[in-house]
């Protein structure tokens, strides 16, 4: 069971989370149909919302405000395009979008990135959809990979993983108590995480031969 | 406008709170 603390903790992550979501009047536009300039600027447009929110969202979690400035830069940086591609996979499994995930779907398909940049983003939502996760299992998968302590220039990270243990603590509490059948849910979790990391290092190559595109 | 410019110039405005300046 969670510790009343940790009870806190988890309610004010929450909190935060659920405050901080895309506007509706930007996810409506998914699903309008836009030129392939409009939709560029569109989809740009998104993810510096995207990272505003993102940036929201950590400001409030617990401890991220006493680490130093430029770690907290640092995290994020390291963190944006991760976080970006959870969010999607939030989006597209829980029919965020009121079901036009279709629309939406063979819009990504027709846009001019390559397919073998797309393919593996839907197969990783796929993967992340068989994991049922819950609300409350997004959002602290969403604080642990923010609070990666191997990013790049972080100069404090026996703090950064101080605060991350203390969220994969009660995410592996929380995932028993949802997952009651299935020991191994919380490891899973965990492996999407690496999934995750390999988004990162492909997202500049899409981006640069979508533009070229 | 905000698609202008890189990724750690939107956080660290972020971060400042003043993104719409």
């Amino acid at each position: 069971e969670l510790t009343q603390d940790e009870i806190q903790l988890l309610q004010y992550v929450m909190e935060s989370y659920n405050k901080n979501r895309m506007p509706q009047d930007l996810t409506s536009k998914l699903i309008e149909n836009l030129s392939t300039d409009d939709n560029f600027i569109f989809l740009t447009t998104m993810a510096t919302s995207h990272v505003q929110i993102l940036v929201e969202f950590t400001k409030k979690i617990p401890g991220f405000q006493t680490l130093d400035h430029e770690d907290q830069i640092a995290l994020l940086k390291g963190s944006a395009v991760e976080a970006m591609f959870l969010r999607s996979a939030e989006l597209f499994n829980k029919k965020l979008l009121d079901s036009h995930t279709d629309v939406l779907e063979e819009r990504i398909w027709n846009s001019g990135i390559s397919h073998d940049y797309i393919n593996p983003m839907f197969s990783f939502y796929k993967s992340v959809g068989e994991l049922k996760m819950t609300e409350e299992e997004y959002a602290l998968l969403t604080a642990v990979v923010i609070l990666t302590p191997d990013r790049q220039f972080l100069k404090d990270k026996e703090s950064v993983e101080k605060l991350q243990e203390s969220f994969l603590h009660i995410l592996e509490k929380l995932c028993k108590q949802h997952h009651p059948n299935n020991p191994q849910h919380f490891a899973r979790l965990l492996g999407r995480l690496t999934e995750l990391r390999t988004f990162s290092h492909h997202h500049t190559d899409m981006v640069m031969s979508w533009r070229v595109s | 406008p905000a698609s202008n410019l890189g990724l750690e110039d939107i956080i660290r405005k972020a971060l400042m709170g003043n993104f719409d300046d």
